[in-house]
């Protein structure tokens, strides 16, 4: 997958990072500092679909320019996440219980269009 | 986007970067807790020392090297709580566990163990008799839900399973476990004596929430 860069215009990721003691919770989440609340943004042309990030072999350059001439076989295609990992929590529950605890699927490692 | 077509993050490029961050901040506070069932953040009342946490979790890790779910894959929840000491006399002491609503509510208890700190005051073996009670159906009184002899050699952790005790008192609708330590004779607890903070005695529950169940309808 591809980092967004200043005025990256295709599908990539964004970067957001929540800073746990910017916004008050450093007291009920003990660990980690923050959460990388990363997400995907940018075009998704049609020559690209389907393939997770930008060309980046002679062969998927060659489909793309098959898929470029065939352009109204296409259909829509969309910036998703491709690739996404748990948040590992350790909190204190309404009870001053600790939790520790892994929410699956919360951080977005790479994009790719659909 | 084709235009007209709504796009979320077409959307959010066009506001300004500060509010950008601020949609972004409530964006990412409202997935965590929703994650985490909870209706607003909780309001901390009793913070636990950071040398009682830690030394926790290293017990943890050395009981269960895979707890650290590092392999990326989500692994069940592990519950840490911290007892309150209740009322003691010179031959015994009573720990009591509160447990969250969350736990007792609908988590299945994969595994509960009680971690006891000894700090023997004597060179010989120190006989202790450890009693898990449960309040009975009036929660007036406390009954004996099983009773444990432990011989105390050495210093050091002691780990006793509470799981079975811990899912009858869920099952009673109850969210407190109440360990009482009691010796033969006046020795002095063998727990109480010379503790510190990071030898604070501790339930580390392992649970799972419960998947709601599929109704086959015929």
């Amino acid at each position: 997958g591809i980092d967004c860069s200043g005025d990256s215009r295709m599908c990539c990721r964004k970067e957001f990072f929540v800073d746990f003691k910017e916004i008050g919770w450093e007291d009920w989440i003990i660990q980690p500092e923050g959460y990388h609340m990363n997400y995907c943004a940018g075009l998704c042309p049609l020559h690209v679909a389907g393939i997770p990030g930008l060309a980046s072999s002679f062969h998927t350059a060659v489909l793309n320019l098959i898929k470029a001439n065939n352009a109204d076989a296409a259909v829509d295609s969309c910036c998703v996440p491709t690739q996404r990992r748990p948040l590992s929590l350790l909190y204190y529950d309404r009870d001053s219980n600790i939790v520790k605890t892994d929410i699956p699927d919360m951080i977005v490692d790479s994009c790719g269009c659909t | 986007a084709p235009k007209g077509v709504w796009c979320p993050a077409c959307r959010l490029a066009a506001l300004t970067p500060t509010t950008q961050r601020d949609v972004l901040t409530a964006l990412a506070k409202q997935s965590i807790l929703s994650k985490l069932r909870l209706q607003d953040r909780p309001n901390i009342t009793q913070p636990t020392s950071r040398g009682a946490l830690l030394t926790a979790l290293r017990r943890i890790r050395a009981q269960r090297p895979d707890a650290a779910g590092s392999s990326g894959m989500p692994r069940d929840g592990v519950c840490f709580r911290f007892c309150a000491t209740g009322s003691s006399t010179s031959r015994s002491v009573r720990l009591h566990f509160r447990f969250s609503r969350e736990l007792a509510g609908n988590t299945e208890i994969l595994q509960a163990t009680l971690y006891l700190f000894w700090a023997v005051p004597g060179p010989r073996t120190c006989p202790v008799t450890v009693r898990l009670l449960q309040p009975d159906p009036t929660g007036l009184n406390v009954t004996t839900a099983s009773e444990t002899r432990l011989e105390v050699q050495r210093a050091g952790w002691a780990t006793l399973d509470v799981s079975q005790a811990v899912r009858s008192l869920f099952g009673q609708g109850s969210q407190r476990l109440t360990v009482e330590l009691e010796v033969p004779e006046d020795l002095g607890s063998p727990l109480l004596a010379g503790r510190s903070d990071s030898h604070w005695p501790f339930v580390a529950a392992q649970a799972r929430a419960r998947t709601p169940h599929r109704v086959q309808r015929r």
